[in-house]
């Protein structure tokens, strides 16, 4: 996955994300392509969770699935959540349900929960920082006024880090893909440099939902494991996703 | 670019998205949060029903080639619908909607549903 939360020259914020899955489930030789990513990708569906004919909050979700990965709550905070991967994993929280330790929360379950009921960007914060989790997550938050924007590094237990948009260091976003922002990734996955390469050349001046889309199009970003791009613009209250292809040449991962 | 990772020049000009890496555009539903948790995703699911089994066949498939026998998706079938009923309001209800919906095994949607923690074994 890459998540990304940008501040544009005018203080509105712009929040992107490439949902990426599959590794490892299956790689067909002849497509070139992991099996259950490509069987995903017809299951993607936009929904609009209303309450009294009122939209409460917007999402991308894959159909059948009851959780979020990607969302807005219009005029209010935008939100997706990257995996974490950690040896202290989702399933030692699921043998400690089993085990009856039920304090903890299942990831989409608390996302879902935050896009549902939280108002605001400071409360999601909160909610997504201090929440007991089953499983290690990245939660990447973009809010509705200048500075609003963070990605919030998750242990099962703790909130190992929360990296904020910073414009007086410099800082006018802050981009997650599934390594600890201050540790280098993976050699054999370094999708980090070259988003952050093309989010530095765009510049803030020219940054929008085009040029977001631009940046989640170029390969490695995009690889084989890319299912969809969301774009949302929190205050204009926009959500929209595409469903992707990589051509080959692409990176399986 | 030929060579992996296959790092590129940054793209221009993609949007609106069109061309090879654009597969296609996403369908909108609304769900009414006012309706019992159980009927909330029906609509969707009988749209989306086909596709969703076609999903559950292929990851069976990939259980069956790890483990032959057939046991892991008798363990999926037979036990995990007993975590249901553990999992918090209204996500049980939704799941069993989803179930009922969609003629998939109950433990096959929530594996489904918590294959985010179930992955990272």
């Amino acid at each position: 996955c890459t998540s990304l939360v940008a501040e544009d020259s005018n203080g509105n914020l712009i929040h992107g994300r490439n949902m990426d899955f599959g590794l490892f489930m299956g790689w067909d030789m002849k497509n070139r392509s992991w099996l259950i990513t490509e069987k995903l990708k017809p299951l993607v569906v936009n929904i609009d969770f209303q309450r009294g004919n009122k939209t409460v909050f917007k999402s991308t979700n894959f159909a059948g699935y009851v959780g979020m990965l990607t969302g807005i709550k219009p005029h209010a905070f935008t939100l997706t959540m990257n995996e974490r991967f950690s040896l202290d994993g989702g399933y030692i929280g699921i043998v400690e349900w089993i085990l009856g330790h039920r304090d903890g929360m299942w990831m989409s379950f608390l996302t879902r929960s935050v896009l549902e009921n939280a108002t605001s960007y400071e409360e999601a914060k909160s909610l997504l920082a201090q929440t007991k989790l089953l499983a290690p997550a990245y939660f990447i938050l973009g809010g509705n006024q200048t500075g609003q924007g963070c990605v919030i590094t998750r242990s099962r237990v703790l909130s190992l880090d929360i990296w904020e948009i910073e414009l007086k260091l410099g800082r006018w976003y802050v981009l997650e893909t599934n390594y600890d922002h201050w540790k280098e990734p993976l050699f054999l996955d370094n999708r980090r440099t070259p988003a952050m390469k093309c989010m530095n050349q765009t510049m803030q001046a020219n940054i929008s939902l085009k040029t977001v889309y631009d940046v989640l199009s170029t390969k490695p970003v995009l690889n084989k494991l890319t299912t969809y791009t969301t774009l949302m613009d929190v205050n204009k209250g926009i959500l929209e996703s595409y469903i992707r292809d990589c051509p080959n040449p692409c990176m399986p991962w | 670019q030929f060579v992996p990772p296959y790092t590129e020049e940054c793209q221009t000009g993609m949007y609106p998205p069109k061309g090879p890496t654009f597969k296609g555009s996403v369908t909108w539903y609304t769900i009414d949060l006012d309706l019992p948790p159980s009927e909330r995703w029906k609509p969707i699911i009988t749209n989306k029903k086909a596709e969703l089994v076609t999903l559950i066949q292929a990851i069976r498939d990939l259980a069956n080639a790890f483990v032959p026998s057939g046991k892991l998706i008798d363990l999926v079938d037979k036990d995990l619908p007993l975590i249901v009923n553990t999992l918090p309001h209204p996500f049980n209800e939704e799941i069993k909607g989803i179930a009922t919906a969609s003629g998939v095994p109950l433990g096959e949607v929530v594996l489904f549903n918590i294959f985010y923690e179930v992955f990272t074994v």
